[in-house]
């Protein structure tokens, strides 16, 4: 799903 | 965003800016192993192809940035501006040995069979190992400049401040990247010999860091 693959860290 | 999180990605920065500095500033990259910088190239590269597909902030957007400009010019002034100062003979690590199994992994343990989410896993995987080309030389040489080794210690913070962030984030969130903080205990790993002879030599010693 989206938040799995969402990255916020670098 | 937490403490730790904005203190490793500032660490992160301050390093890569004491390498620019360095080689910029004494025209010479010399002790400096263009391999792995070539390699975080790779893993900034492949890790912020996002950049492209989903907005998150404007502080991911231009820290991705910077990362990534400072990554480039760095490359450019070791294989271009100064090349005559590198030191190719010592760089010898065969990056071959990291870039196959790494990229053999990313394809066998990732989050999703995706494009973008395989290049992202290769980057998690690269980064925990991308510096070993660096301490291969500073073993094979025997030494590395004290700006060198701040270098290091600076990056070495970086990882062991993720790892702070992870645990908190963890007991706050209860959010676990289990790619990322597997790998990132990893990396974190390869910068402890180096933290002891950090403290132990460049702290007290003369200047220059000298391996056993």
């Amino acid at each position: 799903d989206e938040d799995v693959l969402q990255k916020d860290e670098l | 965003m937490n403490i730790f999180r904005l203190s490793g990605d500032v660490c992160h920065l301050i390093a890569i800016i004491i390498l620019f500095l360095k080689i910029w500033r004494s025209k010479s990259c010399a002790g400096i192993s263009g391999k792995s910088q070539v390699l975080f190239a790779l893993v900034f590269t492949t890790r912020y192809l996002d950049l492209f597909t989903s907005y998150i902030s404007a502080y991911n957007t231009v820290m991705k940035v910077v990362y990534l400009l400072l990554a480039y010019s760095t490359v450019g002034l070791i294989f271009f501006r100064f090349r005559n100062s590198y030191d190719s003979e010592s760089d010898s690590f065969r990056v071959e040995f990291l870039l196959v199994p790494v990229a053999g992994l990313s394809f066998l343990e990732n989050y999703a069979f995706t494009p973008l989410e395989i290049l992202w896993t290769f980057s998690i995987y690269l980064e925990s190992v991308a510096i070993l080309p660096q301490l291969f030389m500073i073993t094979k040489t025997g030494e590395a400049e004290s700006i060198t080794a701040h270098y290091l210690l600076f990056l070495g913070l970086y990882r062991a401040l993720y790892l702070a962030n992870w645990l908190w984030r963890f007991h706050t969130e209860g959010f676990y990247d289990q790619i990322a903080v597997v790998s990132g205990v990893v990396q974190t790993i390869f910068y402890c010999d180096f933290f002891y002879l950090y403290f132990t030599r460049v702290l007290r010693g003369s200047g220059k860091m000298s391996l056993p």
